[in-house]
C-alpha cells in the first residue's frame, strides 16, 4: 500500500509536468522540480522509483512521458465522470472552473435542492432535482461525487450518494461524513489550507 | 524542521478535536481519530509526539488541552488578518464560509480589479480597489493573501502583495506562481483532489 501522502503528490507532478508541456519542455531534473514546487528533490526521486525507473542519468525526466505515466498511475487514462451536489456559490465556481481544465475528472452531472436552481444551465449542464440523483449515478455507472451542500444536509446527502453506488466523495461542507467500508472521502477545507500557512509565518 | 506532511495534519486534527468538543467529549484515542480521520493511530501518535507528550496511558488525549496545544504551534493563539484579491465566484464563496468560521484565520480586506464590484459588501467588508492594497497590507500589517484572480492575472497581484509585504500565499489561480525566497504559496485546485481521489477507484 502506497502511503496516501505520495499519491496526493502525483496529481501536483502530473500538474506541473503539463504546464511545462505547454513550454514545449522535454526534460526536466528533480532538482528544478524541486525548487518549482517548494518540495524536497530526494522526496520527488522516491515518490517516483516506487512507480519505476523514470530517469535519465544526467538529463532528469523526460516530461511527457512522466506525464503518460502518473496519468495511468492515477487512473486518468479514462474519463471519470462526476456528480455535484449543491449548485451554490462554491458549486458553481467548482463547476465553471471544472469545464476549463483538461483534466480526465469530469462533472457530467448537477444536482440541488433547491426548486429555483432546478433548469439552471452551466456550460452544457442543467441542474436537476435531487429525485433523479440515483437513477442518473446509477445509469451512468458513476463512481465519484462532489458534495458543496450546507453542513446540514450533508451526511444525508452523501447516504443517498453511497447508497446509489459513489465510491469517492470530495466533501467541501464543514462536517465529518459517516461512510462504510469501501467508500473513500476526502475533505477539502480552506480554513485547513490557511491554518497549515499560518505556522510558516 | 518538520516536515510539511505533517504541519499539513494538524490543522486537520484540530478541526476534529474542535468538533469533538462542540459535542462534549473530553478524553480521545489515536485510535479513534484515526478511525474517524481514515489516518493511521501510529501516525497520529508520531505526529503529536514531535510537539510534546500530550496522550495518558489508557485514556488517549484530553481534547480541549491538545486542541489548545495545537492552536499555539500554529500559531492560531492571535487573530492573522488576511486579503483576498479576486472577488469573483469562488472569492465570495470562500469569503462568506470564512465569516462563519471561528478560525483565527480571518479575511479582512477585499480586493478586485473590476470597477463594478468596488463597493460591494459582503458581510462587513465592502469590495475595494486594487490602488488601495500596498497601503492596506502596510498599514495593517496584513501577512496572508489569498489569490482568486484569473490565472492571467496572477502573478503581478502576487507581486503586488509580495511588495507590499505578504509572507504567505494561498493561490487558486491555476499557474505555478514566481515568489522571493522568504514568501511561502500554497496552491489549492480542486482538480488535483479530484485525480488524488481518482487513484482510490
Ligand atoms: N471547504 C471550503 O473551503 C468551503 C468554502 C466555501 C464554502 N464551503 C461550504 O460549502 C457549502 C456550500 O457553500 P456555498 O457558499 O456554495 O453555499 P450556498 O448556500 O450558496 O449553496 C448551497 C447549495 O446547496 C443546496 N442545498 C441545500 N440543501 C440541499 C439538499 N438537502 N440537497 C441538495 N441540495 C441542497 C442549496 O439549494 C444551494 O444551492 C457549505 O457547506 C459551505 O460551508 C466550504
Ligand atoms: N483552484 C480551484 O480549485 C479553483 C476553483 C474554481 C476557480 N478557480 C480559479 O480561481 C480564479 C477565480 O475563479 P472565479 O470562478 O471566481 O472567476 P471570476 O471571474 O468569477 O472572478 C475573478 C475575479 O477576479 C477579478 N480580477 C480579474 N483580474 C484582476 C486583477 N488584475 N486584479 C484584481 N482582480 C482581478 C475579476 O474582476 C473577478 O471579480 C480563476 O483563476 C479560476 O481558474 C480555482
Amino acid at each position: 500500500r502506497i502511503p496516501d501522502v505520495v499519491i496526493r503528490r502525483l496529481p501536483v507532478y502530473l500538474r506541473y509536468l503539463q504546464q511545462l508541456m505547454s513550454y514545449d519542455v522535454d526534460t526536466v531534473s528533480s532538482q528544478q522540480m524541486g525548487h518549482d514546487l517548494n518540495l524536497n528533490p530526494a522526496q520527488i526521486r522516491k515518490d517516483l522509483s516506487i512507480f519505476g525507473d523514470f530517469g535519465v542519468k544526467g538529463m532528469g525526466y523526460r516530461v511527457s512521458e512522466l506525464a503518460d505515466k502518473l496519468s495511468k498511475i492515477l487512473g486518468l487514462d479514462k474519463e471519470i465522470p462526476i456528480v455535484l451536489v449543491g449548485v451554490g456559490n462554491l458549486g458553481a465556481a467548482l463547476c465553471r472552473y471544472n469545464r476549463y481544465q483538461k483534466s480526465a475528472t469530469k462533472i457530467v452531472g448537477l444536482f440541488d435542492g433547491h426548486p429555483a436552481k432546478i433548469g439552471q444551465v452551466h456550460g452544457s449542464l442543467e441542474v436537476r432535482p435531487m429525485e433523479e440523483l440515483v437513477d442518473f449515478v446509477r445509469q451512468n455507472n458513476i463512481k465519484m461525487a462532489i458534495i458543496t451542500v450546507p453542513a446540514a444536509a450533508a451526511q444525508s446527502v452523501c447516504d443517498a450518494l453511497v447508497a446509489a453506488g459513489v465510491k469517492a466523495i470530495l466533501n467541501f461542507a464543514p462536517v465529518l461524513l459517516n461512510v462504510p467500508e469501501g467508500v473513500r472521502v476526502q475533505n477539502s477545507d480552506v480554513t485547513v489550507e490557511l491554518q497549515a500557512l499560518a505556522y510558516y509565518l
